[in-house]
């Protein structure tokens, strides 16, 4: 495992831990989709099927549980716990999962490594998690407010993606048989999202509007 | 076979 794959795997576990602290700290969902929550949540638990059947290392089984606990962790919060579950922005966050579920599910079973139903699943994971950040930007757009734990969750996302670019660009130099188009492609789109988000980010920050915590 | 490699990522 190369730098930039730790270093992208820690931003993403990063980012979680900051939003599970602004949740707990602040007893607060506010300005958080639950939907794309809810996609992330569809997307750990159909890649890591492969926890089943397949080994590669403590780190990525340990990473891989914490992953899955953590996302079911967020969205008990948000579902069930007293006061944050009043703070979620229930008639703003209007996304319909659908809208991204299924295209990327008829995709995976059209563009994929093979036609089985660990793989399909495994590529859906793949398409979704690239999309699964829209229902968070749309929110954004719509409150135009965002806290600073919620820009730096962003932001922790963001660098995520970029360093595991950095990591498939370091991988394809270095190891000649490892060549993973659909994840190149979808990981691509991802980070384009992300930079989008930025740029919101950015115009609410210079617009002022709720940017420090009390 | 080509669709385990490349799974050793998260």
């Amino acid at each position: 495992m190369n730098l930039f794959r730790l270093a992208g795997d820690m931003s993403h576990l990063f980012s979680i831990v900051l939003i599970l602290l602004k949740i707990y700290t602040s007893k607060s969902c506010a300005g958080l989709s639950m939907k794309t929550q809810e996609l992330y949540t569809l997307v750990f638990v159909t890649r890591y099927l492969d926890l089943f059947y397949s080994y590669v290392s403590l780190y990525n089984t340990v990473m891989k549980l914490i992953f899955l606990a953590s996302s079911f962790g967020i969205l008990w919060y948000m579902r069930y716990h007293k006061q944050v579950k009043q703070t979620y922005d229930r008639e703003q966050d209007t996304f319909r999962h659908y809208i991204l579920v299924v295209p990327c599910a008829v995709l995976a079973l059209i563009v994929n490594n093979e036609l089985s139903v660990t793989e399909v699943l495994w590529t859906f994971s793949i398409y979704l998690e690239a999309v699964a950040i829209l229902p968070q930007l749309v929110l954004l757009q719509r409150t135009k407010n965002v806290d600073n734990l919620t820009g730096q969750y962003i932001f922790f996302l963001g660098a995520y993606r970029a360093l595991y670019i950095l990591n498939w660009i370091y991988r394809y130099w270095t190891e000649p048989k490892y060549r993973q188009y659909l994840v190149w492609a979808a990981g691509l789109v991802q980070t384009g999202l992300y930079a989008d988000f930025f740029y919101y980010y950015l115009k609410s920050w210079q617009a002022g509007e709720k940017l420090r915590l009390p | 076979s080509p669709s385990s490699e490349g799974k050793d990522e998260l």
